[in-house]
């Protein structure tokens, strides 16, 4: 099933937020989240990586508006887990190839990787569904992304400017 | 707008594989993937967090029968970027909250982790699109799992069968 690329999605004014160093047991996913999703704040991306020796970290993302209430939060949580500590950044973008027969995500990440690394632009964080894969980039290089990974997937010109 | 949780969906059979205190620098994630997509290797979910001391770590995952492949070839990968180490589970499955206006996911999120913190199932890896929030988990807690997310959203008995 040969991967078709469809289009490349951003999302910008976003923030990511990492809490890390958290107790990797049943009931600390929901103790990070459940605080910020009563203070109604948004979030776009989850993302947890397998741990090590019993911890891991943990990162969202939401609005940029949001960051310092969600960074309030997040202090709050990291006393009562014992996290090691809470770190962020207001100036991250998040770019998207979007396609059907993903299933084989491979060879399009790849990809997508390499007409980043050709831009030098640092992958911060990776994502994936079945139909789409994610990168969080510093938000100055957004604009250099998409055009970089349209051209490398000949895309035509026209950055996709909705938010997905 | 109200998230509405449209299903439960999962995959078994699948194996994780984690290559460990990679350099945070472009061009790594091309390094690691490529050689999985020309090895024909079909790939499902791919997680890197953000990193910390210019490290972080990559996991993706595979087809159980792919396992054997993917850490040979992740072997040789480590030695090339003086990675920390390769680590892999190949008893893994995932499962997966699918609905639409999932932007909100935090209190999505926060129902489904609490679900399986309810049954002391522990959430290995988290990963998000849109519409869609998928937790790997150890395969024998599947069956567990798709119906402790069933019930707290009230989705009725019959877990979803179908890989997605
Ligand atoms: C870290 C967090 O995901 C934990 N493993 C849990 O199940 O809640
Ligand atoms: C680790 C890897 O993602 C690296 N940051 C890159 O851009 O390739």
């Amino acid at each position: 099933e040969q991967p078709i690329v469809s289009g490349v999605a951003h999302t910008r004014d976003e923030a990511k937020l990492t809490i890390a160093g958290v107790p990797d047991v049943p009931g600390v996913a929901s103790k990070i989240l459940s605080p910020v999703g009563h203070a109604g704040l948004e979030v776009d991306m989850i993302v947890q990586n397998t741990g090590a020796d019993g911890l891991t970290d943990f990162t969202f993302t939401v609005k940029r508006d949001d960051y310092d209430r969600a960074l309030g939060i997040l202090d709050n949580v990291r006393e009562t887990l014992g996290a090691r500590e809470v770190s962020g950044d207001n100036r991250i973008a998040k770019v998207s190839v979007v396609g059907v027969g993903m299933r084989s995500h491979a060879g399009v990440a790849a990809k997508m990787f390499d007409a980043l690394a050709a831009e030098n632009i640092n992958i911060q964080m990776i994502s994936t569904s079945e139909i789409k894969i994610s990168v969080v980039v510093a938000e100055r290089y957004l604009e250099l992304a998409v055009r970089a990974v349209h051209s490398a997937f000949e895309l035509g010109e026209a950055p996709v400017d909705k938010d997905d």
